[in-house]
């Protein structure tokens, strides 16, 4: 089984599910064979590949409470060679239950065991803006955690803590989890506040920071409403470009690792 | 005591922190006395107005906890006629104690209760990205709501998970809630996606969204790391002049409800 990566940070807006989506894909279209976990109530990775909240009987949550196996709860996306488990209505109430239930913040690990992931390269995990019970059981689960990082001044404050609360999951659930990389979204070197974060966030983290940076680009918020990745829907922009780019030093960096 | 508004919504990134704090002290300018309360654990209001979340002993958490009277935790702002109730380290751990607290869904509007708000004209409270035990006890403890919208594919989506749990909490906690009405954050009229959701959302919602928007402006990405309200930073800005705008709309609204 390849690596299990969530893509996280609790600020919220600054692009977790874009990345999620377009990251998978374009790992997809390398011919890598890709699962996408949307674990966000919001579910927009399941409506930005084209499939309603309301009609999903077995998602994350009855994965999540035990009432499916994760095999059970498998879509297919208009991406050849990624799948995904989507996000139903119920997700709303997962925060509240799991508080409460036996094992609460070990439920995803446990239900990656029970399944072989064998067939997929890659497994993926869209967390919701909050370091809650979802992104504990998604950070308790995985390899590697990709943090997107919009170039805004509010955007920086939020990192200390989500770095904290990484350290402590380490410790406490999972000695094996590593930060895989910073990806910076939202990106435009006409705008001073921009160019200023990113050079700040590259100073502080050196080579944890992802050489390629996703632009602002239209496109990106356009796909969705399409229920598609950007590559699907207009390959040649400059957002899918840059989201190929990142799956490509994904792949070189874990060379090197 | 005047109206308590709650600035909501659970899509992450759509402009809460920017308005909470631009509109509590656009009012403050237009010579009202105003508190502004960060319920938010992420404390960007609280820094977005200088204050510095490590050094916050009495906040919001310790009111909710009820460890300190809503009078205690008061602070000064650079902003004259603004005062602030801030977001401590703590609040991260607020949710989890909240699931299994008495009454875990009115303490604020218990700690109202036992408050004299008769010195301000307005109450805002700046709510996290979740429709969590946080923001259940803003809109349990509320007169108004009012929700902000970027005008994108991803935000409408959760508009009407949110306007459902409005009704729910109009039903079983507070008979009083109202939706005071949408504010459209972020709009780039240059922008096809941004035009077509402005239009969509005015058909549908009608005179409950505002009339003036707040554009795309940098100022207003910049001012937070100033600590300061936007009008405080650069008064002539288009950022500025909206939420003005947008501060005198509500006076007007108010005068004919
Ligand atoms: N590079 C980009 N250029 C332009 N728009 C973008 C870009 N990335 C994301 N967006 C848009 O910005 C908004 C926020 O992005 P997205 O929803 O992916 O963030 P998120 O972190 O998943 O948000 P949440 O915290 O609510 O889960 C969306 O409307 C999305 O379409
Ligand atoms: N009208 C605007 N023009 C330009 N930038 C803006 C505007 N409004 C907000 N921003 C910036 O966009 C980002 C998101 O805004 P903000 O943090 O206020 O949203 P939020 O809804 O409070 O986010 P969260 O869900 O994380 O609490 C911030 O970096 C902010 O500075
Ligand atoms: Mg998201
Ligand atoms: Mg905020």
């Amino acid at each position: 089984l390849g690596p299990v990566i969530a893509v996280a940070n609790q600020k919220g807006g600054v692009g977790k599910t874009t990345t999620s989506i377009n990251l998978a894909a374009s790992l997809a279209t390398l011919d890598r064979r890709v699962l996408l976990i949307d674990l966000d109530p919001q579910g927009n990775t399941t409506t930005g590949l084209g499939i309603e909240k309301h009609q999903v009987d077995k998602g994350v949550y009855e994965v999540l409470m035990g009432d499916c196996a994760l095999a059970d709860a498998l879509y297919d996306t208009p991406c050849e060679g990624l799948s995904l488990i989507p996000a139903s209505m119920d997700l709303a109430g997962a925060e509240v239950e799991l508080v409460t239930a036996e094992g609460r913040e070990q439920r995803l690990s446990g239900a990656f065991e029970a399944y072989d992931l064998q067939p997929y390269d890659y497994v993926f995990i869209d967390c919701p803006p909050a370091l809650n019970l979802l992104t504990i059981n998604a950070l308790a689960a995985i390899d590697r955690v990709v943090i997107t990082l919009q170039t805004e001044f509010y955007a920086m404050e939020g990192l200390t803590q989500l770095m904290d609360t990484i350290r402590l999951i380490r410790g406490r659930l999972n000695p094996e989890l590593v930060v895989d990389g910073i990806v910076l979204t939202m990106v435009d070197h006409r705008n001073n506040l921009s160019v200023q974060v990113e050079q700040e966030v590259r100073e502080y983290f050196g080579s944890q920071v992802y050489e390629h940076v996703i632009p602002r680009n239209v496109k990106l918020s356009e796909a969705p409403s399409f229920g598609l990745p950007v590559m699907h829907y207009d390959v040649s922009c400059k957002g899918a470009q840059a989201y190929l780019a990142v799956a490509n030093e994904m792949l070189e960096r874990e060379h090197f690792h």
